[in-house]
């Protein structure tokens, strides 16, 4: 991976390019381990049982190079649409960072990235971080959830969470049908003891 | 509006509405899903809001009663059963409708019926003058089709096929709608026909009374009880003992048995699959990725109206978002549930182009269809399970209460990384694929010195609309 510093990893080509190389590498590898161990003697069914947490592996790698794919031609249909480009593209660089750095072993593995690099990664990231923070709300606006869609106390529009906490508790039935360990347990138990109080 | 949220919204560095419209998939879908929100919100039949204090019975019976409430209000409204406006009031309502999986069956009898099942089954299904299921699952086997061990014996004297569960495995677990309200099952069976056995179809098996609704002679169904999540759904069991049904009850737009017995049938047995491939495809769309766009939307506007300690010494309580850590925990999930919104519309969209084809009798798409759809859905829900619960823990306390709306989502997210295929499996799926193309193309494992796609994967990651 030709990547020196943090800024080179936020280009597309770059890290699209990376999961297709991991991609493609672990699929290879399973295919190979499936076929040693045909070569072994084993038949085709035993050698897949024997290979599938290589194949799993794969398989999500190349989940993921596609979804990183797909995300950066998305960002490519947006050209009429800058600001929109520009602040889709930094959530586009952070899914892809961030699933190089979860996934980092598969990067190290063969040499593709090295520490350093992935220490540039991290850089990358975390600087994303900052940038989409103060977006952070109108991205999660752009969903358009109304609150009784969301049903949700913490989530409404207005940011009112406390007092939608506090009037959505009042409705519970433990607060609503009285308590019926009360009548059977509690007063008999405060009632003798008041007697001696 | 609360002040910390408001001065969120006073500098906007690009224009929210213009980003609705490319999420909705344009302006006219925005006005349109708005319009629909609007005449659902303004009836008070629709509220969600004692869902939270509802037992799993109350859920379901709400369930049904704003289920048929809707099918009310769409025959005014003119909304027909594939509309947008349906699928939008899906949305409105958070999926929290009963019969979720009778549209499941509409939608197989549509993918696997001939012409004349779908003329007969679907008015039948839209009027709700029976109520369907799709069973699959069984006790003891779960994805596979293959290995299920329900069983359609074709009797050429009568000309009926008998459906049976021989073992106790073999019964019928979990499909929803099953427990207590279908009064017919699409069950996918072993058939067997001229003493052979011919591989999975499905059936359609009356299982209830159409009169007082109690099971039919040979059939034991009921409610599996107790679940994690999906309170508003009555999965069920079925076991069938010896029930004939009519030859005409086989789905037979890809294979059907003549009267004397005869087996035809057109392409290959993976046409079996076909249904839950709709099924995932719809799902991603419709009901996964939003769980974790809501899950987002909670945990980062009260990231934003949570203020806890202070960022430097006698310093002012900050926004628990300007805590790097809280932005590490919530902004890669916000980025993610973009990439799988951009992700499945264009999966919906191959798989468009593939279904009309493969209606046609051209399964040339059916094999990449499967595989993709498959890993897609196991990396979109496993991912959307991590993110929701992240969300949910971003939120500390009050993200364990239920009012949060979080442990609901996280709950029923956690389903679909079993339904329609277990994740695990759906991987599998897809790695066959994988490494048969891969060994196609590369022929002997010596050939090792260069690493580069082969060209089934490269064809994959072409944008759809330029094959």
């Amino acid at each position: 991976c030709p990547a020196q510093k943090a800024a080179d990893f936020l280009h597309t080509k770059l890290y699209t390019a990376a999961w297709a190389h991991v991609a493609a590498r672990l699929i290879k590898d399973s295919a190979h381990h499936l076929q040693t161990l045909m070569q072994s003697g084993a038949d085709w069914d035993e050698a897949w049982n024997q290979s599938t947490v290589l194949h799993l592996q794969a398989a999500k790698a190349h989940c993921y190079y596609i979804s990183v794919k797909n995300f950066t031609k998305t960002l490519d249909k947006l050209e009429n649409e800058p600001a929109i480009q520009q602040v889709l593209k930094r959530l586009c660089d952070l899914y892809a960072l961030h699933s190089i750095l979860t996934n980092s072993g598969d990067f190290l593995h063969d040499g593709f990235l090295s520490g350093t690099q992935i220490d540039a990664v991290r850089t990358a990231y975390l600087n994303l971080l900052l940038l989409i923070r103060k977006d952070a709300i109108l991205l999660t606006d752009a969903f358009d959830f109304m609150d009784h869609c969301l049903n949700s106390a913490l989530g409404c529009y207005d940011g009112n969470v406390y007092e939608r906490l506090f009037h959505w508790a009042q409705r519970s039935p433990t607060n609503t049908q009285g308590n019926p360990a009360y009548e059977k347990y509690i007063k008999p138990l405060l009632q003798s003891w008041r007697s001696k109080l | 509006v609360h002040p910390d949220i408001e001065s969120e919204r006073r500098i906007q560095s690009f224009n929210v509405e213009r980003l609705i419209n490319i999420l909705d998939g344009g302006a006219q879908n925005t006005a349109l899903r708005r319009k629909v929100e609007s005449i659902i919100h303004s009836d008070p039949e629709f509220s969600l809001k004692d869902n939270y204090f509802m037992t799993q019975n109350e859920r379901y019976e709400a369930a049904v009663k704003r289920k048929f409430h809707l099918q009310t209000i769409a025959k005014r409204q003119g909304w027909s059963e594939d509309s947008p406006e349906l699928y939008y009031s899906y949305r409105t309502l958070a999926g929290d409708l009963a019969f979720g999986i009778h549209r499941v069956f509409l939608k197989s009898i549509k993918s696997l019926g001939s012409e004349e099942q779908i003329a007969k089954w679907a008015p039948l299904c839209n009027d709700f003058q029976i109520i369907a299921t799709y069973a699959q699952t069984e006790l003891g086997h779960g994805t596979y089709l293959q290995g299920l061990e329900t069983e359609a014996t074709y009797d050429a004297a009568t000309q009926e096929f008998v459906v049976h569960s021989p073992t106790m495995t073999a019964t019928k677990w979990w499909p929803g709608d099953l427990g207590r309200s279908a009064t017919h099952a699409l069950v996918q069976a072993q058939l067997i026909c001229s003493g052979a056995q011919q591989g999975m179809h499905a059936f359609i098996v009356p299982i209830r009374s159409l009169q007082d609704h109690t099971p039919l002679p040979g059939v034991t169904v009921g409610d599996i009880g107790p679940k994690m999540g999906f309170h508003h759904t009555d999965h069920g069991f079925l076991r069938l003992d010896h029930v004939r049904i009519p030859r005409e009850n086989m789905l037979s737009r890809f294979a059907q048995v003549l009267p004397d017995g005869t087996y035809l049938k057109v392409g290959s047995l993976q046409i079996n699959y076909l249904s839950m491939v709709v099924m995932r495809v719809d799902l991603l769309l419709g009901e996964i990725i939003p769980m974790l766009q809501k899950a987002c939307v909670i945990a980062i506007r009260y990231s934003v109206i949570r203020h806890q300690s202070s960022l430097r010494p006698s310093g002012p309580e900050v926004k628990i978002l300007d805590y790097q850590t809280q932005q590490h925990k919530l902004l890669p999930q916000l980025a993610t549930v973009y990439a799988f919104h951009f992700l499945a519309s264009d999966l919906l969209k191959f798989f468009h182009s593939s279904y009309s084809a493969i209606l046609n009798r051209d399964f040339s798409h059916l094999p990449e269809l499967h595989a993709l759809s498959a890993g897609i859905k196991a990396l979109v829900s496993d991912l959307c399970l991590q993110g929701t619960e992240l969300c949910r823990r971003a939120c500390g306390g009050h993200g364990y209460s239920k009012l949060s709306g979080l442990p609901s989502l996280v709950s029923r997210v956690t389903a679909s990384c079993t339904y329609e295929g277990e994740n695990t499996v759906l991987y599998l799926q897809t790695a066959r694929f994988l490494v048969k193309n891969y060994l196609q193309a590369h022929g002997s494992p010596g050939s090792t010195s260069q690493i580069f796609l082969p060209k089934s994967i490269a064809y994959l990651t072409t944008p759809y609309q330029a094959r």
